[in-house]
């Protein structure tokens, strides 16, 4: 798969860029954490696009922010069962 | 309200529409 330009994302339509990014993303999210990757990437999408493309093309900034969006959805998780 | 963060973050998946899009009204 041809990895994804900031000119290929220019020529599609907003909400046809953040498919197009969530694709690419999802698969790499899963490797990490397959019952997350989900909502993982969910939360990833709502990042600026710009700093998406650079995601995809750095590992270890995508690890790091995916580990990172782990511990928010915990966080998350824990606040919503505990207003239970 | 607890109810609207119920579905949050919206889940991406694969060869689904994302739904976490704020739909820009044209």
């Amino acid at each position: 798969q041809e990895p994804l330009t900031a000119s290929m994302l220019a020529a599609a339509p907003p909400q046809e860029q953040k498919q197009m990014i969530g694709e690419r993303l999802y698969p790499l999210i899963h490797a990490m954490h397959p019952m997350l990757a989900g909502k993982i990437t969910g939360m990833l999408l709502e990042i600026d696009n710009s700093e998406l493309l650079l995601l995809l093309e750095s590992p270890d900034s995508l690890h790091s922010k995916i580990e990172e969006a782990v511990a928010v959805l915990q966080a998350h998780q824990a606040t919503e069962t505990s207003h239970k | 309200n607890g109810s609207s963060s119920v579905n949050w973050p919206p889940e991406f998946r694969p060869g689904e529409p994302w739904k976490g899009y704020p739909n820009i009204d044209p």
